[in-house]
């Protein structure tokens, strides 16, 4: 059964596009077929599987507006198995463009029933806001997977997205539910994060990963040569920890 | 004369709202009458200075929409000089509410034409996108101060914020100009952020403040106390460069 899944949270930087290429990376290194939806109009995403920019003609946005359909728009990536629907930055105006379209917050929704059929999984990495492309991808997928810095702003923000997702599956999309919250950039040796990290642990419980993303200056590196961490440094510490994510995640995917 | 500074960049997690929090402090601090407008929905630069949520009921939602005047929203905080018109989560659905009224691109340029005649300086912290609320800030500003952490994805987007402030300068606010872009969480250990920071004072020059924002674990545990680095630990690494940033920033002003 094909698996979609959302990386979201308004906050901005807290990981959610370095999650998205490396969680990818690592489901399609153990053969799942996986396709990357560059949701976010900065297109980091694209960038960071090395994506020219003059290679993204046909984009997610041609896809919300039904100019195309989500396989013509997907790219191959140098990963095996991993594709990628890239974004531009045409993407900014679509906030304000799709608010007037009929079904603006299903249009991502009616994409994936009429493609992507032989993906396995579908990540979709999302911008840093609960606006019309945020909501787009809730009411799309089955489930959430929110990246969370142990930052004191970082954490502010978790319990109003947490309230917008259950919202949303109360309104719009029943199946959808929250798979988990990874700790990202954890640093041990900074007090503030342990605090948070124990702060979220005790509120939230079994929903955090047991996984932590540390914070590995060779994650920050990759992107820079457009490439995953899994590629540009396959026994780094990020890589290791987005390698065991992908199993955690497969692991409580199977529960479901 | 009255100055109005955004502080802009669509990228996430760049340092935007504790620069906006530390510079106005700063400027407050050297006698300025300073108002910080909370343009992000997230509200994490009214909770940074200690605004309880309960405390926000007039809120910078009802300005743009025309509802109350500016002055009537600012509030007093716990730092002389400093005053602060908050934003809660209403304003997340602005960007859409927004698009269908009269004037979608001046609303806050209106509100500033009649209200907060008395301040100095007004500062606008912007949220993660370049949507109705940041093109709002960019229309009511004189200039725009530009957080950059050193980071890939951050000097990515560089070019797009630039490209924009150009074109609302060219169609919307011909006196619009780059006061500046700031270096923030700045880490000399990691040889990532030299090159990036190298990169950048090649291409933009003097526009590059001299000024560096390091990484400094005080700045980012002080928003969890609701005050400022200057206040919280008048002596850390953080609140000395936010002292001299506001230094070099009215030396810049003047020099306009
Ligand atoms: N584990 C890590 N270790 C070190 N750096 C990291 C790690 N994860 C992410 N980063 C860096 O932190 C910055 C923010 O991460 P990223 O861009 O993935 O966040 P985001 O949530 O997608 O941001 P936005 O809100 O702008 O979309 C990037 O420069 C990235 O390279
Ligand atoms: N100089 C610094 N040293 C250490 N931590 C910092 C520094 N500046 C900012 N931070 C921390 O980094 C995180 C991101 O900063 P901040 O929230 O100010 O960025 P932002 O650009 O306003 O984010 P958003 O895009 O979500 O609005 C916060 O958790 C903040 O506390
Ligand atoms: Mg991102
Ligand atoms: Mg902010």
């Amino acid at each position: 059964k094909r698996r979609i899944l959302a990386i979201a949270n308004q906050k901005g930087g807290v990981g959610k596009t370095t999650t998205a290429i490396n969680l990818a990376t690592a489901l399609a290194a153990v053969g799942e077929k996986v396709v990357l939806v560059d949701l976010d109009p900065q297109g980091n995403a694209s960038t960071g599987l090395g994506i020219d920019r003059a290679a993204r003609s046909r984009h997610i946005y041609d896809v919300l507006t039904g100019e195309i359909d989500l396989d013509q728009a997907a790219l191959a990536t140098a990963v095996p198995n991993l594709f990628i629907v890239p974004s531009t930055t045409d993407l900014t105006s679509a906030e304000i463009e799709l608010a007037s379209l009929p079904n603006r917050n299903h249009r991502l929704h009616i994409a994936f029933r009429t493609a992507a059929a032989s993906y396995q999984h579908i990540l979709i990495d999302c911008p840093p806001s609960l606006g019309l492309l945020t909501l787009n991808a809730l009411v799309a997928a089955d489930a959430v997977l929110v990246p969370l810095q142990c930052e004191f702003f970082a954490l502010e923000g978790l319990s109003l997205l947490l309230k917008t997702i259950e919202g949303v599956r109360a309104a719009l999309n029943p199946a959808l539910a929250v798979q988990g919250v990874v700790l990202t950039m954890y640093d041990q040796r900074n007090k503030l994060t342990d605090q948070v990290a124990q702060d979220v642990r005790q509120h939230l419980g079994e929903v955090v990963y047991d996984t932590v993303i540390p914070r590995n200056v060779r994650v920050s590196e990759a992107p820079s040569h457009g490439k995953p961490a899994l590629i540009y440094d396959p026994h780094c510490a990020g890589t290791e920890a987005y390698i065991k994510l992908a199993r955690e995640m497969l692991r409580r995917e199977r529960q479901v």
